[in-house]
């Protein structure tokens, strides 16, 4: 499902170059759960950012069901990403939006009517605890509420692929299992291919597949 | 230094009321290191927020060293939140200004001249851990970076009080035990009171005392 190859990310900071990741190769069968771990700024979100096509690699090559990112255009890249649900570490919700119009948004976009959509996501905010604050807007929602809402849209549209960047960072220790339970339950019952970032061991232990990233490069990749 | 009398916060969305603390009453003296623990969407943030003077309860009394927060017009409450550090649950940093001038900023407001400002800023940076990023502005650094970044700015000006909400959510387990060492330092030797709502038990174990929030009200107030 995913092949990379030499992959390496450079930020120019004025004439300073900042190596995020210095040069990365693994590949990621069908079905995988996969836990990426390192220390603070040794590049976890860039990895994720370019498998999920967000960003442009400065070498090297992601190819996901054997297309080369590197080779679609905008309009393919937006199609590729609609077939992958997204937890960026710091969710990017929609401020105007309630939690119900921000999950819904995938759908919006995908045409899915409205009778549909409605159910859809009341039965997906269910799923993660929060029907009670369905029409909260982000700013009148906590920290861990957030993180819920952005879990549920990256579910809505049913993607066999799911990369998630600390997805329970703001969550309690009973809060952030029964998020895990339902990440694991979609990837033993129904395939799902799921890579996740996270600093906590009660989250890493649900991967079978653990890979340690320090200073932009792969320390170890090991059975868990 | 801190008395909390029956303190509630009701939140109106539309006509329908939110209680994020349905009464909670608790004392802290100078130089205790008190951790809060509580679900997602328990108020531990609202608890926080309120201790800070950063809102206003719907009933019940803040008072920080016999002053009590409601007694005070928007002036002094300014003044009141330059002797407590604060770090928010997503940090807050002003996103057009790099590492170094958000840190340097409750020094400017504090008008210290430039020279005390540069050397105390490097310094607290250098104790964080970030020498390397004090020019990358927020969009340039990794999220444990941004979280590092709001906790220097809020050991900068020494406060004696300070209030963490999820100070170590976006770090590995090894700079999180940096972070809390370097905060329960400043506690043991120079006395500063500390309250840490935290999710992560290595955190609530610098801790000597343990509140736990549940659904607004105090569940139980331990000592650890
Ligand atoms: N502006 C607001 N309007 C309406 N409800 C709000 C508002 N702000 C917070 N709430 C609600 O108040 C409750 C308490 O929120 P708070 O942020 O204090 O929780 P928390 O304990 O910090 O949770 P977390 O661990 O998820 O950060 C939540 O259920 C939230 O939905
Ligand atoms: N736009 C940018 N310009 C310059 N440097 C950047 C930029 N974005 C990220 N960096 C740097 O790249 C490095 C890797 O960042 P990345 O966000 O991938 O780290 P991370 O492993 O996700 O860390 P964390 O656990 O703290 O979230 C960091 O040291 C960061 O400072
Ligand atoms: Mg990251
Ligand atoms: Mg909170």
């Amino acid at each position: 499902v995913l092949e990379i190859e030499n992959l390496q990310k450079i930020y120019m900071m004025g004439q300073v170059p900042v190596e995020a990741l210095a040069g990365v190769s693994f590949k990621v069968d069908h079905g995988e759960l996969v836990a990426v771990q390192g220390p603070s700024g040794s590049g976890k979100s860039t990895l994720l950012n370019l498998i999920g096509a967000l960003d442009r690699p400065s070498e090297g090559s992601v190819t996901i069901g054997g297309i080369d990112a590197a080779t679609l255009d905008d309009n393919d890249l937006a199609e590729l990403r609609e077939k992958v649900g997204f937890v960026f570490q710091f969710f990017n919700l929609i401020p105007r939006l309630n939690a119900r119009e921000n999950v819904e948004l995938p759908l919006l976009v995908a045409g899915v009517d409205r009778e549909e959509r409605r159910a859809r996501t009341e039965d997906v905010l269910e799923k993660v605890g929060l029907v009670d604050r369905m029409d909260h807007k982000p700013s009148e929602l906590s920290g861990g509420e957030r993180q819920r809402v952005a879990i549920a849209r990256a579910l809505i549209a049913e993607p066999n692929f799911l990369l998630l960047d600390e997805p329970t960072g703001n969550l309690d220790t009973k809060t952030a299992a029964e998020i895990m339970e339902l990440v694991s339950g979609l990837n033993q019952e129904i395939g799902v291919t799921v890579i996740v970032v996270t600093h906590d061991p009660e989250v890493a232990s649900f991967a079978r597949r653990m890979i340690r990233l320090v200073d932009g490069l792969i320390a170890s990749d090991e059975v868990n």
